[in-house]
Formats: structure tokens, C-alpha cells, sequence
């Protein structure tokens, strides 16, 4: 049963750009790799 | 204000609704067929996402559209209550999306494109420095997976395509099917139309897991009563298949039949059981096996109308359809069962009608009782097909449970309207399903008031 599916979560670095410049962070992502 | 992608003249809005404490909506992961299904148990409130920046100054010419982060606060079905970060416990600039569509993005699909995150003007001057206020709030965040939007337009794709020939049950003769072609497709629902429709026919809607729906060749194979151009039955029983044919490949189990001809082995014409009546979705009648056919079906009549002497009454069911029962089982459920013809509900005995007539029941042991963990609940709300006019995809809600079937009603509308679906009918959608495929929902009925 998908309840019972399990969750995948993947550090993935995500890049952000604002007005003052750009930077990166760590975040979680689920389900990429399904 | 808000863009919406693809808004369809006098489709129902539910988001005036979705502020009331007391509003429940089934969960997207009650419907197996609903898109994005199977990554819907990774979708959380807390989460991150990019989306449009509607409050700011007029677009320029630099960043026509402006973008920041949001969080999830709340989901129902396919909606999301989203507050821009930075706004903390203020959530008089909440808003709603649609989590399946082009609304959301996960954090990072901005600097892919380009694009800068621009502050929402309401708080532009609260912070002196947004780039270490994001990187603090996203770090170690969750956000959705960078394929996201691949995955909902994967999730929404039809196995069929216009063009493509099938065998469809005839809306106007239930007891026969005919050869149909796909006319068009949105959000998995196909409009078919049978080969002998006049143009201006707007053809029969249904939904491409339904029941109704069969490969080419269905017909002959389980014994059904076809109606088609000769040259079509001709080719069908020398073997001979077309590019345009749509093969056993597209459907499923239910919509082709089992080679294991056992599973009706147990099933005699003149057998008694209950039934949803096909043309009365709100009744459980006394049904009578009419002819038991190959692969797995049966042809069933409704014993509570007058006998149609040609047998235009008569309906397939698989033996495996959630929608018949034996006898008995809307006692145990405590539901009304319509008797046969010359009864009422008082008169009406099973047991004595039984010995009476010298019928008997299909053994309880042939049915289908697996009762999944559905998860619905009385009250939810969601999006169901109106049956009797399957075009027609309307606001509901769960009235009444019994086993895997769900009571659904239509809001605004009398209980005769009421429709028994299984639990996994393909004609039920999450709460929002209607906007994120494209397809017009009709709203609860409003009764005009008398002057």
C-alpha cells in the first residue's frame, strides 16, 4: 500500500539567487529518484 | 492578483470554502488513480516552495514576473494554503494554490532560470539582509524533488490517444456495446464517440480505467452482444487488427476479463443476488443472473422494472465488480434493498421469495469482499462524476459508507440524485482535481428563491 511506501529524502544542494547575489543551501528533496 | 493558467468559463472555485474550519476533503491519497498519487505522501505542511510574487510593484522590464519563497501551511486535496517567508504568524497575505500545476515550483527553479527572488513589498524593509534570512530559513528545509513538474504532467498523460478505436458500452442500450472511437481527452477522461453518432452528438465521457471501456475484439471474445459495421465484425473474426486498434495492452484487468473461466463457474442463469442498478445509481436492487458469458462477466437484470422482452435491460458485470452483492448484504449493512417488481419493502423477504419461486442465491463465496483501507470518511468533500450525465464532473460529498462502497452526494441536490461508488471508482477526484487537469467543475446546485 502506497501508506506504507518508503519516503526517500535526498540532501541535495539547491542554488538561490536573490537581488544582492547568489548562494547556495542544503535543503531535503523527496522523491527524486522514485 | 494571483495568475491562473487554463481557468474555464463558470468552472466552481472551492477556495471560498477552504477557510471553513469545518471543511473536510478526502485526501489525495484516497484516490489510486488521481496524478501524482504515488509521490503525494512526500508532499508535507512546512515544506518550501517558489512561487509568483504577486505583491510587489508593477512588473519590469528586467523580471516581468517576480518570484519568492513560500511555505505550505495547510493542504486540502490538491490545494495548498501558502505563506511568503518572512510574513512569520501574519497570515493575512495567505493564499491558495494548486499543488498539481505550474503554480509551484520547487526552491532552486528560480536561479535555474535566472530569475531573482524578489521580497514581497508588504515586508521588503523588515529584513536588512533577505540573503542571510533565506539561506537560515531553507537550510535543512524540505522542498519538493527537482522533477516535480515532469511528474505531474507524466502523472496526467492518457495511456490512449485520440484517434483509437474501441468497444464501449452504448449509453443508450446498456445490454450492448459498440465500436467507438476516442475524440478527445482531458485529465485521463476520454470522449468517445460511437461510430454511428450524428457529428453534432456531443459522444459519452467516461474515465479511460472505466469499466465500460474494452479493447477491440472484447465483444467476441466474452460472447457480448456488439453492434458494429460489418466490415468491423468481419475483421475482428478473421483476426485481423488496424493501426487505430486500441489492444488489450491499454486496459485494464477488469476491462479485458480473465482467461480463468472458473470464476464464473459458480454463476447459473435464474440466480438470484443484489446489484447497483445501472440506471438508478442510489438503488440496490434484487438483480437475476441473465447469461453468464466468458472470462469472467455476467449479464445481470434488474428485477425490479418490467422485463425487457428484447433484453435491452440487461448489464455486464464482472464477476470480480465491486458493484454486486449476495443476497443479504443490504440487510447486514442496514440499507434499503428495492424488491422486484410486485413487492414492497415491507412484503419483501429473501427468504420466502427464495422458496417461493424456487430461485437461488449465488453463493456469498463468488463475490468480491475485500473491503480496502479506503481511508473516506463521512462528510469529506471531492469531485464526482454525475453518472447519469457522465459529461458532468460535480462538487460531492461522502453521504454514507457500506463496506468499499461510498454514498456519494451531489451538494445541492435531492438524495434520489445520490450515486453508490466504490471506493475506487476512477469517477471520483480530490478537491481541486477539476482546475489542476483542465476540466470544467459544476458547483453545488443553487435553488432559486421563490418570490
Amino acid at each position: 500500500p502506497m501508506e506504507n511506501k518508503p519516503r526517500k529524502w535526498e540532501q541535495k544542494q539547491v542554488q538561490i539567487k536573490t537581488m544582492e547575489g547568489e548562494f547556495s543551501v542544503t535543503m531535503w528533496a523527496s522523491g527524486a529518484s522514485d | 492578483s494571483r495568475r491562473h493558467t487554463n481557468e474555464i468559463a463558470n468552472s466552481y472555485d472551492w477556495d471560498a470554502c477552504l477557510n471553513d474550519t469545518y471543511f473536510v476533503a478526502a485526501p489525495v491519497t484516497c484516490f489510486k488513480h488521481a496524478p501524482i498519487v504515488d509521490i503525494w505522501s512526500n508532499i508535507l505542511v512546512g515544506m518550501k516552495v517558489e512561487v509568483e510574487n504577486t505583491d510587489c510593484d508593477n512588473a519590469s522590464e528586467t523580471f516581468p514576473d517576480s518570484f519568492w519563497v513560500a511555505t505550505v501551511t495547510k493542504i486540502i486535496g490538491y490545494k495548498a494554503l501558502l505563506r511568503y517567508e518572512g510574513f512569520g504568524l501574519n497570515e493575512t497575505k495567505d493564499f491558495w494554490v494548486s499543488l498539481c500545476s505550474n503554480q509551484v515550483h520547487p526552491v532552486g527553479w528560480c536561479a535555474t532560470r535566472g530569475k531573482p527572488l524578489i521580497p514581497p513589498k508588504t515586508i521588503e524593509d523588515k529584513y536588512s539582509d533577505w540573503k542571510d534570512f533565506l539561506c537560515k530559513r531553507l537550510t535543512g528545509a524540505r522542498t519538493l524533488p527537482s522533477n516535480f513538474a515532469s511528474k505531474v504532467t507524466d502523472s496526467m498523460k492518457s495511456r490512449f490517444q485520440c484517434g483509437l478505436t474501441l468497444e464501449v458500452v452504448d449509453k443508450n442500450r446498456i445490454s450492448q456495446v459498440k465500436v467507438a472511437v476516442v475524440h478527445k481527452i482531458i485529465g485521463r477522461r476520454l470522449n468517445v464517440k460511437y461510430y454511428d453518432m450524428p457529428p453534432e452528438d456531443s459522444g459519452f465521457w467516461c474515465h479511460e480505467d472505466s469499466p465500460l471501456l474494452h479493447p477491440v475484439g472484447w465483444a467476441k471474445k466474452v460472447g457480448h452482444h456488439l453492434v458494429a459495421p460489418s466490415q468491423y465484425v468481419d475483421r475482428v473474426r478473421s483476426g485481423i487488427s488496424e493501426d487505430n486498434d486500441a489492444s488489450e495492452e491499454l486496459f485494464t484487468p477488469v476491462q479485458i476479463g480473465s482467461n480463468d473461466n472458473t470464476l464464473t463457474s459458480g454463476f447459473r442463469i435464474g440466480m438470484k443476488l443484489e446489484a447497483i442498478d445501472p440506471l438508478n445509481l442510489s438503488s440496490i436492487c434484487v438483480a437475476t443472473v441473465m447469461e453468464v458469458l466468458n472470462c469472467g462477466y455476467i449479464m445481470i437484470r434488474i428485477d425490479t422494472y418490467d422485463a425487457d422482452a428484447t433484453g435491452g435491460d440487461w448489464f455486464c458485470y464482472h464477476v470480480s465488480s465491486p458493484y454486486i452483492f449476495p443476497v443479504g448484504f443490504c440487510e447486514q449493512h442496514s440499507l434499503a434493498l428495492v424488491p422486484p417488481k410486485e413487492f414492497t419493502l415491507q412484503t419483501f423477504n429473501w427468504k420466502n421469495y427464495l422458496s417461493e419461486t424456487g430461485n437461488v442465491a449465488v453463493s456469498a463465496s463468488l463475490f468480491n469482499t475485500f473491503v480496502p483501507a479506503h481511508g473516506f470518511e463521512e462528510g469529506m468533500k471531492m469531485e464526482a462524476t454525475d453518472l447519469m450525465d457522465p459529461r458532468l464532473v460535480c462538487v460531492a460529498t461522502v453521504a454514507k459508507m457500506a463496506g468499499r462502497l461510498l454514498r456519494v452526494h451531489f451538494d445541492g441536490w435531492e438524495e434520489e440524485y445520490d450515486q453508490w461508488l466504490d471506493c475506487e471508482s476512477s469517477d471520483i477526484y480530490p478537491v481541486g482535481w477539476c482546475h489542476s487537469v483542465g476540466y470544467k467543475l459544476e458547483g453545488p446546485r443553487v435553488v432559486p428563491k421563490h418570490t
